[in-house]
């Protein structure tokens, strides 16, 4: 609890200085790969240049994450958490500190891959992100709740494997609304571009106005 | 840390009350989606008459798994959760009273679905089994080296779908043995059969002897 407290302390620092940088600050929630970097590889591909953008990663252990999102121009810094199994505020105020933040437009947050822990820590995000892909069971929106409720975008992954895995989308779909009414859903694939002109729409029309 | 010592007393006494009865305690870790509770319905659809055999199941939310594994004639006991993000060692001790240890030889823990929290809770096993499915990706390994160096027995699960997501076997059977060297590696598939013969052997050649 008293932990909780302190971070949501630290959590209002960071959404206040984002806020006031003008930045979009989105955290990334899912499973173990569920395709959050992937997802983010992609996107800097596309975007980074029009949307300059970094990258706060959260991981156990290694940088391999922090590698994979640095070769396409954006700052990518690596958090080991060590057997913390969730980012915290805490750890991204510090991150932050490496950020030339007047320069960027959006920070992503990649959390450690979790359906469960990650929720009750509040980063001083502006936008929560929760993927599921096709290849974990229609049923995880009804088992996991809380990381489907928490978003406000829900992105369906590797829709490119649909087929191969005989995901049924209906039944998908239909417990994605169940529990998280208000949400927005997509469904992408970072491996063929599907769905992916919608993700960068729906960033662009999440950016802070211009001041 | 007080949490956790209480919880190693119970787990001692869930450990030496299976061991009395001579009954095999398997703890399945895996991330969600990862494909433990097909694996233990293909087991206890081929095994549960010859191998006496209960499922303690443990999610945050609904009874989906258990209704699933309920269907092949064994005991299927849902604990549900909340927002706790693991078994523990008292969860599966009120689980075990309604269960009549006397006619069983195996009795499965199904842990929600997390690579990370659940390795710091004994729950009074004596075989650990850490599950990683194809669709993942060949670092999980190395990226959540916890819940493998935990494991006795390491499932490759989904082996059916290698060739459709890329899969690159030999780096992820590389990652396994470095970060796990001491741990037998399956390779399954629940929905091909691959590789199951030798999993039911494998817990076969567990069961405690006979007194
Ligand atoms: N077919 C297909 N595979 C994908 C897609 N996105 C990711 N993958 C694969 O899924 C696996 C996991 O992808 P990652 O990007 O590492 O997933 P992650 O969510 O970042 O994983 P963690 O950070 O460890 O939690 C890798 O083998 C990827 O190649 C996709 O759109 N289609
Ligand atoms: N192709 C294929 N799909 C599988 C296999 N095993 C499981 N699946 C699918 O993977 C998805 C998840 O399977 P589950 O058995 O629910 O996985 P789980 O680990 O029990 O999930 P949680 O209990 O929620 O953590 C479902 O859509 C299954 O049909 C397999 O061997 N091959
Ligand atoms: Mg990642
Ligand atoms: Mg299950
Ligand atoms: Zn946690
Ligand atoms: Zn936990």
């Amino acid at each position: 609890e008293a932990v909780h407290g302190k971070n949501l302390a630290v959590a209002h620092e960071n959404r206040e200085r984002f806020g006031r940088c003008g930045i979009l600050a989105a955290n990334l929630l899912s499973s173990p790969g569920a395709g959050k970097t992937a997802l983010l590889e992609a996107t800097l591909r596309d975007t980074h240049v029009s949307m300059p953008s970094a990258v706060i990663v959260g991981d156990l252990q290694t940088d391999n994450d922090a590698r994979r999102l640095g070769r396409w121009g954006a700052t990518a810094i690596q958090v080991t958490t060590g057997d913390i199994c969730h980012l915290d505020a805490g750890m991204v105020q510090r991150a932050m500190a490496e950020l030339d933040l007047s320069s960027l437009s959006v920070v992503y947050l990649e959390n450690v891959g979790n359906l469960v822990c990650p929720t009750s820590f509040d980063l001083g995000e502006s936008l929560r992100v929760a993927l599921v892909s096709v290849t974990e069971g229609e049923d995880k929106p009804l088992k996991y709740p809380g990381a489907f409720k928490w978003a406000d975008l829900i992105l369906v992954t590797k829709i490119d494997l649909a087929a191969a895995v005989g995901f049924d989308r209906d039944t998908a779909i239909t417990n994605l609304k169940r529990v998280s009414p208000a949400a927005r859903i997509l469904e992408v694939s970072s491996r063929s571009g599907a769905g992916m002109e919608q993700w960068y729409e729906t960033l662009r029309g999440r950016l802070p106005a211009r001041e």
